[in-house]
């Protein structure tokens, strides 16, 4: 007798919302000069301060915490370059081919290709177009986004039922979430799951892109980094 | 373990939001 309210949005998605990182600036250091280096070297500074973020949202993910230690850092050491991919691609869905790396730092392809970043670019863009296709929003993105964590098929899961029972409950969330607000279109969920191989494709293009820049030795890496570089 | 000493510190902190 009561109709469901138009959007419903389940409690582990509401959730999500509210533990959603603050905006994260780049702050390119004004007196380096500008070209390859210095774009590397902010983009390598932001991508440090991402992870101390993504770490502390992990933890916010209703049951992550309750994985064992050696659990939660094998999710990480698997999916923390499609986290920040997936973040990047989220605040550019509003632009036209650009970046929006942070909120000060916005790449077009010019500006890419002027500072070594037209290979990364150039990767990042068709996840950007795809999520534009679908319009996605911002419910959906962070219920994929704790997906992408959950599901990052990592090789060295002690508790795989534990593993599987957290993908079950986001799953569940998406599916409650597109079930409520988009009845329009019944494939939704599927469509949204299906984006994840092309991220999955997008970030290890973009670990390759910064370990050759690792292995070349020109760009200062914090430490946080370098280890998750070195853990895949 | 003793090779992410840095992100194992981080998800043995506190979870407070405060990392957020």
């Amino acid at each position: 007798l009561h109709p469901p309210p138009l959007s419903p949005v389940t409690k582990i998605v509401s959730h999500l919302l509210v533990v959603e990182p603050e905006k994260i600036y780049a702050m390119p250091d004004p007196t380096m000069p500008d070209g390859d280096i210095k774009a590397l070297t902010t983009l390598c500074d932001l991508a440090d301060r991402e992870l101390v973020v993504i770490i502390g949202w992990a933890k916010h993910i209703p049951g992550f915490s309750s994985l064992s230690l050696a659990d939660q850092m094998s999710l990480l050491q698997s999916a923390w370059m499609e986290i920040l991919v997936l973040s990047i691609v989220f605040r550019s869905l509003a632009c036209e081919e650009e970046l929006v790396y942070a909120e000060d730092y916005v790449v077009d392809e010019e500006h890419a290709r002027l500072s070594g970043l037209l290979d990364l670019h150039v990767a990042i863009l068709p996840l950007v177009r795809r999520y534009k296709k679908l319009s996605v929003e911002k419910e959906e993105f962070v219920t994929l986004k704790a997906i992408a964590l959950a599901n990052s098929d990592s090789m060295h899961i002690e508790d795989v039922e534990a593993v599987q029972r957290l993908q079950d409950s986001l799953h569940e969330a998406l599916q409650d979430l597109e079930g409520g607000h988009n009845t329009e279109d019944p494939r939704r969920t599927g469509k949204l799951l299906m984006t994840l191989p092309l991220l999955r494709q997008t970030a290890a293009k973009a670990v390759q892109h910064f370990y050759s820049i690792k292995v070349q030795g020109k760009v200062p890496m914090h430490k946080l980094f370098l280890e998750m570089l070195e853990a895949k | 373990k003793e090779k992410h000493k840095i992100l194992h510190r981080l998800l043995q902190n506190s979870t407070s939001p405060v990392d957020l």
